[in-house]
Formats: structure tokens, sequence, C-alpha cells
């Protein structure tokens, strides 16, 4: 579904250039769920904005079906990820002026999609928000913020979830909810979701999972167990 | 140090009203480190902005070496703060416009203190950050501009450090550095750090764990392993 070839990506100029990604291969496959893990600063963040199209690369390919994403106009690349991308922050990247519901409505209104109040309700049930929707981002404890980033992420059934630390603002009972529930849109629904984290407990969801470290790919283990 | 008694802390009004703290008896020693867990939405990070005089309480008393902080004026508890307090957000909150080494300065200019390059140079370097001084938040990974806000928070070297999440964005080895570094100060330097974690690992670095559900304290734990 999506393959980054070759790809290199750099920050900066001169004394503070910054090599972020340094030759990348990777693919995640449909309806797969892989987990990408290494340390603070090693272009995890950057493989996943690259992979998504959120960032222009330096050198190599990214494909999404076959298809080269930097060939694609500004307008055809947003088109596309609205229609088949979901995406978790890692900053959460919530709208402060919106409530939790008007958020996680986003995608939907700005894929010009109809909005199903029953399934924003079912959104925000699912990670344990029910109560929340009328509040802002600004009332809101952290994790509850993460939680209305993913949900939000997820309303539009994209084919392709990427995920920064979802769980990073969770305690473990609440992240081993949400994993559960990417787990599901995975199994159920085939969708496809590929996930930072850092914590092996979130990594032991995936069906895979790739190690980064200085922007390189060093390695991968499949079916992990915590 | 820092004692908290009988707090009440709510937010909003009418339907949307919260009780965020839930009459909260809790004391944090002198030259102590102390873990705070619980559930996402219990009050971990109200219990802190409310321990450091950030957040007004609603009922109770928060008392700083005995002097209760809701008598204070604005000024002389932002006076205290300044001399005695530092803060780990849970989201930075560092200054956009600022290099990681300005916002590292920012409690001693605060202060009003001398700025010594030397001890700047060495915060930076004790959180991996030595080569990035220059680089603004926006140019850095979530992990380290977490390590950053750790940095600026350990410079002017408080009495006392809350720090909420703090190795949140952080890689398993890279957080087992900066709990070292906590530690250090709490046993080389006599000071006291209260730090908000879901991280077993990160608690077992501390001497005490308080747990929080509901706004509410339900137990502590002394010595805590992993
Ligand atoms: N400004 C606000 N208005 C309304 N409710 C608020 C506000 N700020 C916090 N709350 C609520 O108070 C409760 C406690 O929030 P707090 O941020 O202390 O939780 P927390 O334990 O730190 O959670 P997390 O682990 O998710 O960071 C939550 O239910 C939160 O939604
Ligand atoms: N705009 C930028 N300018 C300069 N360097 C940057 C910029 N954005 C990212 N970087 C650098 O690129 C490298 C990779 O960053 P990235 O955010 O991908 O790391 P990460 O693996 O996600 O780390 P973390 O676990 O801390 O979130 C880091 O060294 C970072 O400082
Ligand atoms: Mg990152
Ligand atoms: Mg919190």
């Amino acid at each position: 579904l999506v393959r980054l070839a070759g790809v290199h990506k750099l920050y900066g100029r001169g004394d503070n250039r910054v090599r972020a990604l340094d030759g990348v291969d990777v693919g995640f496959e449909a309806g797969k769920f892989t987990a990408i893990m290494g340390p603070s600063g090693s272009g995890k963040s950057t493989l996943l904005q690259c992979a998504a199209g959120l960032d222009r690369i330096d050198a190599g390919q990214v494909l999404l079906d076959g298809a080269p994403l930097h060939e694609l106009s500004e307008r055809a690349l947003t088109e596309l990820r609205r229609e088949h991308m979901g995406f978790v922050f890692q900053s959460f990247n919530l709208i402060p002026a919106l409530t939790a519901r008007q958020n996680v409505e986003l995608p939907l209104r700005l894929a010009e999609r109809e909005i199903d109040a029953a399934a924003i309700d079912r959104g925000l049930a699912q990670v344990g928000l029910a109560e929340r929707g009328g509040h802002r981002p600004g009332e809101l404890s952290g994790g509850q913020q993460q939680r209305v980033a993913i949900a939000r992420a997820l309303v539009a059934r994209p084919k392709v979830v990427f995920a920064d630390e979802p769980t990073g603002a969770l305690d473990s009972r609440t992240a081993r909810e949400v994993l559960a529930l990417l787990r599901g849109v995975v199994e159920e629904h085939g969708q496809t979701v590929v996930m930072v984290t850092h914590d092996p407990v979130a990594a032991s969801y995936s069906q895979r999972v790739v190690f980064l470290a200085d922007g390189k790919v060093t390695g991968e283990l499949f079916e992990p167990t915590a």
C-alpha cells in the first residue's frame, strides 16, 4: 500500500544541517499493523510525515499503491490525504477553538462528506469520552486530548492510519483500550495502521516492528510479544 | 516542604462542571522524590498545577514551608515560583521563537540572576542536546523538546521540581538517563522532585508513589520497584 524507496530528508542549511532520514527503504502492506521504534531523534516522526506526504523528501520515492506521491500537485496530494489517510500527530494538533466533537467531525467536513451524529458519538465513546464532546481541548487533560486526536483519525475510516506515539500520554489501562481499537480496525475493517511507539507493550499489538536509528532502518521483528 | 490539605478544584459551570480534585490531602517532604500515578483524567496535572500555585483552588489549603499560598498576592506568588520552583509541563510550553539555549536560560533571566554560559552548556549536555542549543523547538523532535523543557526546569537549581510526565516522549534508554538526572538532584543536591508518570519504570526511580483516581488520593507505596 505505502512504500518508501531510498528516501532522504534533510533539515536546515550549512552548519545546522540535520539528516533526519538517510536512505530509508520500507514498505507497509495493506491490512497490516506495523510499529516503528527507535531512540528520540532517530527520524520516526519524519518517516511518518514523509510517508503521509506531509513533508517533501529530498531524494528517493514515496509510493501509494504504486503511484509516486512527489509527482502529484499539492492539491491532488491534499485530496488523496483527505480521502485515504488518518493521522494522529505526536503533539495532537487539535483546533483549540473547536469542541472535541467538532474536532472529530473535521475530517468528514474537509472531505465534504455527510456527518452522521451517531458515528461521532460512537467515535467519542470508543475512546472513553462520550460525556466530553462539548469541551474544548484546553478543558481536557493531556490523555483526553490524545484520545480526541485518535477518534478524529479513525472517524472517516481511512485506508491507512499513521499514529505518532498514540499512547504516549495514556496510563496503561487506557492505552490498552486504544491499542485494541487500532488492532480492531485492522482485523475487522482491513485498514492499515502504522504506529510510532516507545512502549514495548504497544508494539506487541502490532504484527511487525521496524527499528530506526540515525535515520536508517536497522532491523525488523515479526509477531512481537511484549 | 509542600502540603495540600483538603484541596478541591472545580472547572466549568453548571452542566459542564468537572470536579478535578475532590478533597486531596498529600504532603511532599524536602529532599524526597515522589511519583504520582493514576488514570488519564484523574487529576494528576491539576494536582501539580495547584501545588505549584499555577492554578487557584476552590477549597482547602496549599502550604509551602507552612505558609498558605492562597494568602499571597499574584506578584508574591510569581516571585516565590521564580525563586524556588521548576516546572516541566506535560505539553512542554517552550517558547517557539527562542532557541533551545534561550529557553533553558529563561528561568535565570526571569529571576534576574546571572547567566553562566558554562552552566547552560552543562544543562543541555546532561540531556544529550549539547549540539542542538541553536535550534528552535519547531526544529526539534518531540523527545528533544521534552528534554529542553527538563533542562530548563533544572537550570536554576530550584528547591522543588514539578515534572508532568517528563519521559512521556522518550524511548526507554533516553528516559533512564533523564530519570537518573532527576534522582541525582535529589540525592546529591537535596532538591525535592514531584513527578507525574504513567510508566512503572519511571515510578521505580522515586522513593514513594501516590495513587490518584477521580480527584482523590487512593493509596501510596514506599520504595517501589519496577
Ligand atoms: N479547563 C478545564 N475545564 C474543564 N475540565 C477540565 C479543565 N482542565 C482539566 N479538566 C478536567 O479535569 C480532570 C482532571 O484533569 P487533569 O489534567 O488533572 O488529568 P490528568 O490526571 O493529568 O490526566 P492525563 O493523564 O490524561 O494527563 C479531567 O477530567 C479534565 O477533563
Ligand atoms: N525543522 C527541523 N529543522 C532541523 N532539524 C529537524 C527539524 N525537524 C526535525 N529535525 C531533526 O530531525 C531528527 C529526526 O526528528 P524526528 O522528529 O523524526 O525524531 P523522532 O524519532 O520522532 O524523535 P522523538 O522520539 O523524540 O519524537 C532530529 O534530530 C530532529 O532534531
Ligand atoms: Mg517523534
Ligand atoms: Mg495530565
